[in-house]
């Protein structure tokens, strides 16, 4: 047994929940926020055989497309305190994904 | 070390967390939603010494009863956009646990 | 790549988000609550590599300091129900750390 822990966007984890219903596949959502852009992203969590798991990355990744954004992520200036935002861009689209071993699985 | 990762049914997590705080065990509580039916649930995190791990499963399972439900989760048509909702029996008391091995353990 | 999970207090996590990232540590953010004084706390997540778990460790103990604060928990009466506060000295500083293997990682 594994357990995928997987950081996506919000805008694609209804689907990627759907999609991963729809094969049969329980998903537990949590709602937690990306540190660097301190903005709200989703993390889910889908345990699952061993032999399911590229199935799994799959569906995450055709769920999840990369795009580019400009951002301004707060920055501290450092002499006289206040707040300074820059653009800068980045890719925002995508999950991150990882995958633990389970030493033990109970459905009770 | 072990980390038990238990989601458990909201009615059944407080009373989870207040047996497993009287036997001296430390919990963390995530708020978290269920996939399948889009309502929320709680996922509880129990670090522990190996030799604990099934004592913490024996409490969260004396906490957790299963119990049959009707639920109508919504579910798209395919054809014509919309939503439809059907009736269905499921198994809704329970848990479900995953016990992930912990390499480091640091109490700071 | 390791997964270090790290549960921090609340007034901490701020800035031990803001030193991680400043490394070039990617952070992911859980709103979670401590089972024993159910009030609100902040889990956070590190996917990193095995040579640099020390180093995100030493970020984290360094804006994570232990300090005493006296609380009333509540409790429970035994005998005709309702609910009793009593205050106890605990140590509430510091933040609890988990360093889990992660046999796949993929940056989707
Ligand atoms: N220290 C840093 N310096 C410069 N740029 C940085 C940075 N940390 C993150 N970024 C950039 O900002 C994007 C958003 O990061 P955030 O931390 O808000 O949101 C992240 C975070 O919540 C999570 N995540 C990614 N890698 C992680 C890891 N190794 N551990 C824990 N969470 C991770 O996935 C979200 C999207 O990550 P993604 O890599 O696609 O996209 C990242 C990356 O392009
Ligand atoms: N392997 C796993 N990985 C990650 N999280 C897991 C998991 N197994 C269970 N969970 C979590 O526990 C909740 C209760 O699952 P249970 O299997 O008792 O009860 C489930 C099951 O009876 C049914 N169900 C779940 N996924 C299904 C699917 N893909 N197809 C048909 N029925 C499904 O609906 C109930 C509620 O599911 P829901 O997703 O809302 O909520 C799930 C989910 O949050
Ligand atoms: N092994 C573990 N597994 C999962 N989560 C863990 C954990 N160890 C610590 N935590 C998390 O870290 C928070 C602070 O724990 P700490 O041990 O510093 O500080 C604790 C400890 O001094 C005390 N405490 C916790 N559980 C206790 C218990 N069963 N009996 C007596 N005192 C307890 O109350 C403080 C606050 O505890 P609270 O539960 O509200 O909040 C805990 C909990 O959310």
């Amino acid at each position: 047994m594994k357990l995928v822990i997987a950081i996506v966007h919000d805008e694609d984890s209804t689907s990627a929940m759907q999609a991963l219903n729809a094969e049969g596949f329980s998903v537990t959502k949590l709602a937690t926020t990306g540190g660097f852009l301190k903005s709200g992203n989703t993390t889910l969590l889908i345990g699952t055989d061993q032999s399911n798991v590229q199935r799994v990355i799959d569906i995450i990744k055709s769920q999840s497309e990369t795009r580019k954004r400009v951002v301004s992520p707060p920055v501290p200036l450092s002499m006289n305190g206040g707040m300074e935002a820059y653009p800068i861009e980045i890719d925002v689209g995508g999950a991150t994904v990882f995958v633990v071993d389970v030493e033990r699985f109970e459905k009770i």
